[in-house]
C-alpha cells in the first residue's frame, strides 16, 4: 500500500491512498485503502490520513476518522490523537501497521505498530526525511 | 497561512534487517525520495494539496517496489486487484475505485469518480469505462507483471498447502 497526505499554502488538505491488496488474497477482498474514514481521510478543520496495515481491523476502528474525531471531541493533538489509534486502538486488536498524516497547521506525524514503514516526510523550508524502520 | 506540507508512505510491515540489502535500502530510499519530489514540486508552484497527493502517489505506483499499481501483489487466482481512494478535506469529497485491473494510475481513476460522477465508490466494468472516458492510460498484464511479486504468491500458496503455520502479521497487510 502506497499513500500520501498534504497542506498546501491554502491551509486545504487532501489525502490519497492506493494499493494492490495482499498478497494471495481472495479474490474480491477489499480492505481499508478505498473506504473514506478507514483507510484514507481528510477534513480541513482536522486532519488528513493514508493508512497501512491489517485493513480489516483499520475498517473496524475507522482509523482515519477516529483521528480525527480525537482531535475535535478530545482537543487532542494530531500526534496524540494518532498515537493513540495507532498503539492503543489497532496495535492490541491485530491491527498492525501505521498511517501518515498532516493537521491543518501543517503538523505531520508518521506513526506504526510493526517493525518499519517506508516513509518520507517534507515541511516548506525543511529538508526532507525519509526513513524505514523506528529510528 | 504557514507553508506546505507533505508525507508518504511506501506500506509498512515485517521489514527484515536481516534481509535489507545496502542496495535494497537505496532502492527503496530513492523510490520515496523521487515520489516526495513529485509531491513537493506541485505544492512549491503553489499547487493543491490534492494535485500534490495525486502526484506522489502516482509517482509510488509507477514504482514496481511498492505494492500498488505496477508493484501490486497477487491473489490467490494469481490476479492483480487494485484499490484507490482520494478525499478533499475542503468538503469531504471522496472518490474511489476497488478491484481494478488496467489503468496505470488507479488513484488517477478514483479522483476521476470524485470529479465526474456524484458517487463516491465504484466497481467493476462501469469504473474501467470511466477511465476510458477520462482518458487514463491502461497497461496490460505485462506492464503489471512482477517476478518478485509472483514468486511471493507461489511461496504463500505453498505454505498454506503445506499447512505452514504462519503468525506474521505483515501477511495480512495491504
Amino acid at each position: 500500500t502506497v499513500g500520501a497526505v498534504a497542506r498546501d499554502r491554502d491551509g486545504n488538505l487532501a489525502a490519497a491512498t492506493s494499493t494492490g491488496g495482499m498478497t494471495a488474497k481472495m479474490p474480491g477482498r477489499i480492505g481499508d485503502t478505498p473506504i473514506p474514514g478507514a483507510g484514507t481521510f481528510a477534513d480541513n478543520a482536522t486532519c488528513a490520513v493514508s493508512a497501512t496495515g491489517h485493513g480489516e481491523v483499520f475498517i473496524r476502528y475507522t482509523a482515519g476518522a477516529e483521528i480525527a474525531a480525537r482531535m475535535r471531541h478530545l482537543g487532542e493533538t494530531l500526534e496524540q490523537a494518532a498515537r493513540h489509534v495507532v498503539m492503543e486502538d489497532l496495535a492490541p486488536n491485530d491491527g498492525s501497521g501505521g498511517l501518515v498524516a498532516v493537521d491543518s497547521e501543517g503538523n505531520i506525524t508518521l506513526p506504526f505498530n510493526c517493525e518499519g514503514m517506508y516513509r518520507s516526510s517534507v515541511r516548506e523550508g525543511s529538508d526532507p526525511e525519509t526513513a524505514i524502520y523506528a529510528e | 497561512m504557514s507553508g506546505y506540507s507533505l508525507a508518504i508512505h511506501g506500506g509498512a510491515g515485517t521489514i527484515l534487517k536481516s534481509k535489507m540489502t545496502p542496495e535494497k535500502e537505496a532502492a527503496y530510499r530513492e523510490g520515496l525520495s523521487t515520489a516526495l519530489e513529485a509531491g513537493e514540486a506541485v505544492l512549491r508552484k503553489g499547487g493543491s494539496a490534492m494535485d500534490a497527493v495525486e502526484a506522489a502517489v502516482c509517482a509510488l505506483e509507477d514504482e514496481p517496489l511498492f505494492n500498488s499499481g505496477r508493484g501490486a501483489v497477487y491473489t490467490s487466482a494469481g490476479a492483480q486487484e487494485m484499490d484507490a481512494c482520494v478525499m478533499d478535506g475542503r468538503d469531504r469529497s471522496a472518490g474511489a475505485v476497488a478491484g481494478i485491473f488496467g489503468p496505470k494510475n488507479p488513484i488517477r481513476l478514483a479522483r476521476a469518480v470524485m470529479e465526474r460522477t456524484p458517487h463516491v465508490l465504484l466497481i467493476g466494468p462501469r469504473a474501467l469505462e470511466l477511465a476510458q472516458e477520462a482518458g487514463l492510460e491502461f497497461g496490460d498484464r505485462d506492464y503489471f507483471f512482477d517476478q518478485k511479486r509472483w514468486d511471493a504468491l507461489q511461496k504463500t500458496m505453498q505454505m498454506r498447502e503445506s499447512g505452514e503455520e504462519d503468525d506474521d502479521p505483515a501477511r495480512r497487510h495491504g
